[in-house]
């Protein structure tokens, strides 16, 4: 029975993406079975892994929209890790769930059910916003895992992300939980990073992971290759962390 | 007559709403009439020029959903502009106006035209995202301004940008250009910034602004104190690029 992440900012750019990709990675390579949902139309997730999202004839949005079977839509990848793709497609889904009358946010969750007992972990990358599909993704999940860039306007929408948690809790996935928060881009040599830090650890405590993503070039560079991380450059220090994170997520089951 | 600036880019973090603050000061420092337009539910631009968006009674928000005078919102600020605010209100108005018979494009345009006159330029900051909110600031704009961040993923999402441009020129706004392309947070220790830059150049051209925003410190800082970066650090290397960026603004005209 998989455990099912959402990796959720709306603030764009802190790094959903990166962690999506490198923490399956990592999972994977620790011997879990993980499987990669792309749900962000622009779909960063499916190149970071290697795949042409342009050739992409089935997607995610012909499973949520289409009524496709998961199964038959997901990809191995060369990286310990399977994938649910996504392309600019999955931008129509939003208007169309937007005007249909039920299950609107419930599409996604029906998918991943259908998969859970095939893996160990699902994570699940989500666009910056909290519109449709953001929704789906926290109603599919049992916990969100918050990436926070150490930056001002990163610290600004963490109260309205807390907002939707509790909407979401209120009614379509009560057991939806705060998996951790996950400290990222830390630039050590500034004082900001360290402030934005310690306001984050006193506002989720023991939720924040003890592994904190610094910035390096070697992270940026690998999604141009299409490869996590760890297959990019083993040695990088962006390996080293991910590998850190993806024992934490591990142990905290 | 205001030039009208939509500063656009769907992909999260690029630096839009650091570019929409820190040109809008600027321009206003050559002693331009400025208005900057906040159409982010995020907010970031309201608070990166001082305001406090949780306490704003009334904003973009009630402009163009609940039809109030968009001079009776907008406000002045300690720095050479003005600002129409916004805060999570406006994130009610994408789904308003997803289900609303007319004019659901439109909204924005009609409001900024109501003040036109007053101003010489006014730069609308949109959420990473094409959606209804930034279908509107490209509804309203004369020109597009593309920030596009010198990393792998900011580069993936730009012929998608294109292609929503054409689609709104054949319908909405069949005058809409694009103004500029500004290559921002370039670090010029990367591989990675001048492979981008290059590939910007070859597809965009002359439409690629001179000025180039390098990554700074002091540029992520500025937002903490609620200021633009002319006002925050006069001496700042992003203070003296943004002013030079308005000035190539400013007489593309
Ligand atoms: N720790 C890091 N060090 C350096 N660069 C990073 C790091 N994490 C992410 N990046 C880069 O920063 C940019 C933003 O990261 P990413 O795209 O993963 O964020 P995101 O939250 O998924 O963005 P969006 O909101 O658009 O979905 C990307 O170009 C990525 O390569
Ligand atoms: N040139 C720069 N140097 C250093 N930091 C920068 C620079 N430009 C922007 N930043 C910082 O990078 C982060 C992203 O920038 P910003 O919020 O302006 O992007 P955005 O495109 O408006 O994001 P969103 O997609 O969430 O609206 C912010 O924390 C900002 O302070
Ligand atoms: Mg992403
Ligand atoms: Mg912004």
């Amino acid at each position: 029975m998989a455990k099912v992440l959402a990796i959720t900012n709306q603030k764009g750019g802190v790094g959903k993406t990166t962690t999506a990709v490198n923490l399956a990675a990592c999972l994977g390579a620790l011997g879990r079975r993980v499987l990669l949902v792309d749900f962000d139309p622009q779909g960063n997730a499916t190149s970071g892994v290697g795949l042409d999202k342009t050739a992409q004839e089935r997607t995610v949005y012909h499973v949520v929209i289409g009524g496709e079977d998961a199964r038959s839509v997901i990809q191995h990848t060369d990286y310990d890790l399977d994938v649910l793709p996504a392309n600019v497609d999955l931008a129509g889904a939003e208007v169309e769930l937007a005007t249909s009358e039920e299950g609107r946010e419930t599409r996604l969750k029906a998918a991943v059910d259908t998969v859970r007992d095939d893996y160990d972990f699902i994570l699940i990358d989500s666009p910056p916003s909290l519109g449709l599909l953001s929704l789906n993704a926290l109603t599919a999940a049992d916990g969100i895992l918050i990436p926070i860039q150490c930056e001002f306007y990163a610290l600004e929408g963490v109260s309205e992300l807390m907002r939707t948690l509790d909407l979401v809790r209120d009614g379509l996935n009560p057991g939806l939980e705060v998996a951790g928060v996950l400290l990222t881009m830390f630039d050590g040599r500034t004082n900001l990073s360290g402030q934005v830090a310690d306001e984050v650890r006193a506002f989720f405590k023991e939720k924040v992971y003890e592994t904190v993503i610094p910035r390096t070039v070697r992270l940026s560079e690998a999604p141009s290759y299409g490869m996590p991380i760890i297959a990019y450059d083993i040695h990088a220090k962006g390996a080293e962390v991910y590998a850190e994170l993806a024992k934490e997520v591990d142990s905290r089951g």
